[in-house]
């Protein structure tokens, strides 16, 4: 996180805000709730309080303005330039503008507004831009879906070194951005996807192109808007160029950046009993077609040519895997398998039936 | 194709690149009329210092990933200080 030069901060807790005029994109009341929900993403982590105004001078004076608006900062019409705000101060001090010729949404089509004001108010309390690409405060937009939004780490950090903790007994924590070569580092799923490798991690996916040294971080919602974080399995079905996602009792179907047309649907339709709730971890055999399916301390095959689950199933992992504890995430690659189990990576050989060898979980990143 | 293609690009680049700095890493405006000829290394200075803040390679040249990045939606407040 970056304190904005100077350190300039409101001298009070109790701030007011006001909201100016309205867009014409969204209706008066959501644009009312986001705009109360990005006050509290920041009233939640800190003593601050934000009452709301209808007339006369607010601290915080939120409107909608086209091109130049006479603050020397003129926006651009649609895309580009989102919204800028203010340092703490008297006059335009706090004040956030916001381009009404952008598409203001309280979803994850055009630009959300929860997100971008959340953003804004950080300026306005006092913050500058972070260099840590999971931060509120990372300059470019990254939608995330307002339901699932926790307040990351590094803007806690940085707007608690401003203005002290919040008053809770208990102290509000959020999510960090994974460092590829953190040794630590564990995966939530993991699959193939057209010759490249996706690791998933909370709302992040980590993309590995073979032919390249670096591993880019994204957003999950980049690619896939409407999908959730916390994926918890992912395989590929190859002959199909399909990608499957598991969470909880879902499944989705990718191709490529769309989702197959009603998905999520539940597990149950792949021959899943009620008993289980999620599914940990999965790897398809391109050369079988038969789908590994792990569960706890169990595992299921799935025949993708019957679409139906093998006889005999669950089985003990143990008794055909060996000695790899419950998986985490697994995929296939040049014939053999790989299991994650925490930050240990096993590679199996599914023609010796064996483990060949371990590994860290970070081995694929060149670090 | 891509080649002749990219030559279009890259003037329309260099002025994505230039308004870009000019925005956000403080890229003085009046320096605009050598930039092409002998500012470049300025210019180079403040593209390397975008491209460590936004955790790109440092090239200090306007590549691929630098120039998608500068073309992501984002907010009017400028990276460094002004």
């Amino acid at each position: 996180y970056v304190f904005t030069p100077g350190n300039p901060k409101w001298k009070k807790n109790n701030l007011t805000y006001r909201i100016v005029n309205y867009t014409s994109k969204m209706r008066r009341t959501d644009v009312d709730e986001a705009i109360q929900k990005a006050l509290n993403v920041w009233s939640s982590v800190t003593p601050l309080t934000f009452q709301k105004i209808e007339d006369n001078i607010a601290d915080i004076m939120i409107s909608f303005a086209y091109r130049d608006h006479k603050d020397n900062s003129p926006f651009d019409g649609p895309n580009g330039l989102l919204a800028h705000a203010f340092q703490p101060g008297e006059g335009i001090g706090g004040d956030v503008h916001l381009d009404e010729e952008e598409t203001w949404t309280k979803d994850g089509t055009g630009y959300n507004l929860f997100i971008v004001v959340a953003h804004e108010l950080g300026h306005s309390l006092g913050l500058s831009h972070s260099n840590d690409p999971g931060a509120l405060m990372y300059p470019t937009y990254a939608y995330t879906d307002p339901k699932e939004f926790l307040l990351p780490q590094d803007d806690i950090d940085g707007i608690q070194a401003i203005y002290g903790q919040s008053n809770d007994a208990v102290q509000p924590t959020g999510p960090t951005t994974p460092q590829v070569c953190d040794p630590n580092l564990t995966f939530d799923a993991i699959t193939t996807l057209r010759g490249e490798m996706m690791f998933f991690k909370g709302r992040y996916m980590l993309r590995k192109h073979p032919e390249r040294s670096e591993t880019e971080l994204n957003f999950i919602s980049l690619f896939w808007p409407n999908l959730p974080s916390g994926i918890q399995a992912a395989y590929e079905n190859i002959e199909r160029d399909e990608v499957l996602l598991f969470k909880e009792d879902k499944y989705w179907v990718i191709r490529g950046y769309d989702i197959a047309y009603g998905y999520p649907k539940p597990i149950y339709r792949l021959g899943f009993p009620k008993t289980v709730k999620r599914v940990n971890a999965a790897y398809s055999d391109e050369t079988t077609g038969k789908t590994y399916f792990f569960v706890a301390d169990r595992y299921w095959r799935y025949d993708e040519n019957k679409k139906s689950m093998d006889h005999g199933y669950p089985r003990k992992i143990i008794y055909d895997f060996g000695k790899i504890g419950r998986v985490d995430a697994a995929f296939q690659k040049d014939g053999y398998v790989y299991f994650f189990h925490k930050t240990t990576q096993f590679q199996f050989d599914p023609r010796a039936k064996r483990i060949v060898s371990q590994m860290k979980s970070i081995s694929w990143f060149n670090c | 194709f891509p080649a002749a293609h990219e030559k279009e690009d890259e003037g329309k680049n260099i002025n994505l690149v230039e308004t870009y700095l000019q925005n956000f890493y403080n890229l003085q405006k009046d320096h605009r009329p050598h930039l092409r000829q002998g500012g470049q290394n300025h210019l180079a200075e403040k593209l390397k210092e975008m491209q460590e803040f936004f955790g790109l390679q440092v090239t200090g040249k306007p590549d691929h990933d630098t120039l998608e990045m500068m073309k992501k939606p984002r907010c009017g407040v400028p990276d460094v200080e002004q």
